[in-house]
């Protein structure tokens, strides 16, 4: 059986989508069988990503390792009960389906919390949570006190996180939970009052609420540049797509590295 | 009657609620008497900097200019009809209560597309759309050719402008509509080929769907730094709120001022 990522943040805009590209385009430089599944088809970033990497091939006449890709939107029966179950079933025999027949099932969800965002979480082995390097974010984790940087109280995604575990442990009966990293994310090159003190809440936090901290990807240009062709700096030795490396390409590509080991998903991302 | 700013966007994270914060600070410290409306209260990032504005005002016993503040959650009644009927009255008896009371009302909207956020839309006399300088945000607002850059179609957060701009001037049978802004937001420093690419399709696009294209803010720390205290740079001036002013406040307070002045709202941001 495949195992299941699930990228997760009700902060909009924390780098979810993002995370989950280069996590795919990294499996895939690996040689692993890869299916990918799109929970915030409404907006759609990943499916339009895909989308666009199979236009890039016909385009340019390139092969390049493909995603097997769903994607699955909300039931809009009237009825929340009916609505609920179809959504809870569209989502189980997706990800039972498809990690039969593939290594990794990597999902996307949306930037809000709706019923299939948490079935997606509650089917994870890993949970992945983008973060911001910012307060702003970190609002939606945790209250934070202003003198201290310590935890006032959880915050609407932290009590999800704890109510999709309690869900998944009686559906599945077993205490097998699943494993939540926070990844920092655009973090500026230079180190900043800001960045110190974003490191002392993230620690303390993570002691309080549970979760493994990794340092994630610092802001650069060529983590969005090649979303047009769908592509990311994992497929630039593919041939077809000359892009020339950079300095910044090459911290980024050993950022991606280190964020598969971190969490596990060894691959042999060159 | 006071005039009516919108701050949307569907993408998630491109910056509403950081543009929002600022624009209601800049207004505030030129004197003007401000409401402001979270639509997105089930995350609320704006309302948790009027709190933390508060509680740092009563911490420091210092006296801060204070925005009229509203929150408004989505009706949760069973019937979709029934519930916009009251989002729309909700929303409706906030703006006017408000107008007559303040020379402006500046609304937060969520990065999702509901209802609510669509009837906040409605009563925009300015709306303002912050963009992180990405293709992956452009795609929210139409689809890009990879090479020529130009549209091929709208998008969804383009067609819901669309939408709400013909329900309004039916609504108020007039063709009176709002002004279209769009900035962008966390721009780097260092010019790049992916700057220049967005550039290129963002004129493109301002003529061919009809927005105004502003620079807006480029990538700072201090534009996050201060949201425990619910500070913005703008208040830095206020006694008790010491911080070392560097020369890249000055930068982000000289941005603050452009945008003001690109959107019409004069104000003695000082
Ligand atoms: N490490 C990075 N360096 C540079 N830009 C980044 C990085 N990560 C994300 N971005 C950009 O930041 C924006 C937000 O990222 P993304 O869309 O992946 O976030 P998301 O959490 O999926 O958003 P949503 O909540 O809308 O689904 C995009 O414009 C993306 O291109
Ligand atoms: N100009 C800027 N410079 C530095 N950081 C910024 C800037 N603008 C926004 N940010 C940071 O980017 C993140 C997204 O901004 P913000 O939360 O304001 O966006 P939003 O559109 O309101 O998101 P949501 O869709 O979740 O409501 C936050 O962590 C914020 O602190
Ligand atoms: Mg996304
Ligand atoms: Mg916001």
């Amino acid at each position: 059986r495949g195992q299941i990522v699930v990228v997760g943040n009700q902060k909009g805009g924390s780098g979810k989508s993002t995370t989950t590209m280069h996590i795919i385009a990294a499996l895939l430089s690996s040689g692993a069988k890869v299916a990918s599944i799109d929970l915030d088809a409404r907006q759609g970033t990943l499916s339009r990503y895909v989308e666009n990497r199979q236009a890039f091939m016909q385009r340019k006449g390139v092969k390049l390792p493909m995603p097997t890709h769903r994607s699955i939107e909300p039931s809009t029966v009237a009825s929340t009960d009916v609505a609920r179950a179809h959504d809870q079933h569209a989502v189980e025999r997706a990800v039972q389906d498809l990690a039969m027949r593939h290594d990794y099932v990597v999902i996307d969800t949306p930037g809000t919390d709706n019923f299939l965002s948490r079935v997606g979480h509650s089917f994870a082995d890993t949970l992945i949570t983008p973060l911001n390097d910012s307060f702003v974010d970190l609002d939606v984790l945790a209250t934070i006190d202003p003198e201290t940087y310590a935890m006032t109280r959880p915050s609407k995604y932290a009590e999800m996180i704890f109510q999709v575990k309690m869900q998944k442990a009686r559906r599945d009966r077993s205490n097998r939970t699943f494993e939540w990293i926070v990844m920092r994310n655009r973090t500026g090159q230079l180190d900043s009052r800001n960045q110190r003190a974003m490191d002392e809440a993230l620690e303390k936090l993570s002691q309080r609420i549970g979760f493994k901290l990794v340092p994630g990807f610092s802001e650069r240009v060529i983590f969005r540049e090649l979303f047009l062709d769908g592509l990311t700096l994992l497929d630039l030795k593919t041939k077809g797509t000359d892009v020339k490396m950079s300095m910044s390409h090459l911290a980024a590509r050993q950022e991606v590295r280190d964020l598969m080991s971190e969490i596990g998903l060894e691959s042999a991302a060159t």
